[in-house]
């Protein structure tokens, strides 16, 4: 379970805020993953006090929502980026970019299917740079697009582009994962699925054996 | 109070939080940076063991603004049930309690009767409508809230409300359940020519994949 609770001093109308709050925590919150199970008591409770003294915030099209608007998207970042750093039994921080999209609803489905593939998990785990099961994980995600398109990084390191596999230094490949495990740090993987506009990202954690451990010991 | 506080922010470290890059600077302190905001976090025995807080409270001083988004499990917990009928009597709040240890969730009609009972006790410690306190919950599922430990402990969780540093984190701590560090953040930036601030904390570190609406 996730549990959230925000806090400003900006004012703001019902309205305005409660939109805010909830594309914030479609670009945050809603972008993490650990093992795939939805909970049920998962909550964020966002409240603005109004004592800074701003004029009130009253539309959403304007450049002071937009402003707070990205302050709001930063605060519930980071702490959903936390989240996934401290995954049960994890070793570092996974972060997928998935750019190329045709917005960034369906930039954010590829993303966090990537994230989400226990496959891709385990092998960040092995520190296996296995881009396969990033390209089939993107693939599975429910969004089309062209797979000749298809662009795969590993940190630093291209792995697929154009749809077709490159041959790459695996040792490097799988250092780069090693060193973020070993300083809990993070992964990047970037994908790009082709020339839109649309752009998403996501955050995971390696799949380690101390997750099935954690969990066949603590009972309901 | 600051020695309670201080106490329960030595549990478990802090979480690095990476924010993003953008016109903000980070400050310290979490929930509580926000002008009118203040936290507190104490062990109500509540956890099933050890004894790190497992109790936290938010509140502020005036009527805030409130939002919420919750999980979109049908199998809702009674504070997601509760707090949805609370945001749509109510644009605004002025607490927010939270547990950890039970989740009170497939606890059937006596779990939201037990919501109903918190919510009234704080509500009546704090001169509030019932409506104005929101409640989280975590833990395991299918477990009642420990009730009467609860409430005995409400009129001390009260007492240690700050809006220091320490207020903000021995609440991120106390919202903890199978986590290894706390996570809070606060930003300052400039909005219109004034400073605002924005904070927060989270829990979370199993059963993750949140969908909310």
């Amino acid at each position: 379970t996730m549990l959230g609770v925000v806090t400003t001093d900006a004012s703001v109308t019902s309205d305005v805020w409660r939109r805010m709050v909830q594309v914030s925590v479609n670009r945050s919150f809603n972008q993490i993953t650990v093992d795939g199970d939805t909970s049920t008591n998962d909550a964020v409770i966002a409240l603005a006090s109004g004592l800074s003294g701003t004029n009130k915030i009253s539309s959403l099209n304007t450049s002071e929502a937009n402003h707070l608007q990205r302050c709001l998207d930063a605060v519930m970042q980071g702490l959903a980026k936390s989240i996934a750093w401290d995954g049960e039994g994890a070793t570092c921080l996974i972060e997928v970019r998935v750019a190329g999209a045709e917005n960034e609803a369906e930039a954010a489905k590829v993303a966090r299917s990537v994230a989400s593939s226990s496959l891709t998990k385990a092998a960040v785990y092995g520190r296996d740079p296995n881009w396969g099961r990033i390209a089939c994980a993107a693939g599975y995600a429910g969004i089309p697009f062209n797979p000749n398109k298809l662009q795969i990084s590993l940190g630093d390191t291209l792995l697929m582009d154009g749809g077709q596999p490159l041959p790459f230094d695996s040792v490097a490949a799988s250092n780069y994962m090693r060193k973020a495990g070993e300083t809990h740090g993070t992964v990047e993987v970037h994908i790009s699925i082709g020339d839109g506009p649309g752009s998403g990202v996501a955050w995971g954690c390696d799949l380690s054996y101390d997750y099935v451990k954690i969990n066949a010991e603590y009972t309901t | 109070v600051a020695s309670v506080a201080k106490e329960a922010s030595n549990y478990i470290p802090a979480a690095p939080i990476l924010l993003p890059e953008g016109p903000w600077q980070q400050i310290p302190g979490g929930v509580t940076a926000a002008i009118g905001f203040k936290a507190a976090g104490m062990y109500g025995g509540l956890r099933a063991l050890g004894e790190k807080p497992d109790l936290a409270l938010v509140t502020c001083d005036v009527d805030a603004i409130s939002a919420g988004a919750f999980t979109k499990n049908v199998v809702a917990a009674a504070p997601v049930v509760y707090c949805k009928n609370a945001l749509n009597s109510s644009p605004t709040a002025r607490a927010v309690l939270i547990n950890a240890g039970q989740a009170n969730a497939a606890t059937g009609d006596a779990g939201y009767q037990d919501v109903i009972e918190c919510s009234t006790a704080l509500a009546n410690l704090l001169h509030l409508k019932n409506e104005e306190v929101l409640i989280e919950s975590t833990g395991v599922i299918g477990r009642r809230i420990k009730k009467e430990a609860l409430l005995n402990s409400l009129p001390k969780l009260v007492s240690l409300l700050s809006s220091s540093v320490e207020g903000a984190n021995s609440a991120a701590v106390a919202i903890t359940t199978t986590d290894l560090v706390s996570k809070s953040v606060a930003i300052e930036s400039e909005v219109g020519g004034t400073r605002i601030r924005v904070g927060g904390m989270a829990k979370g570190s199993g059963m993750i994949h949140p969908n909310m609406a």
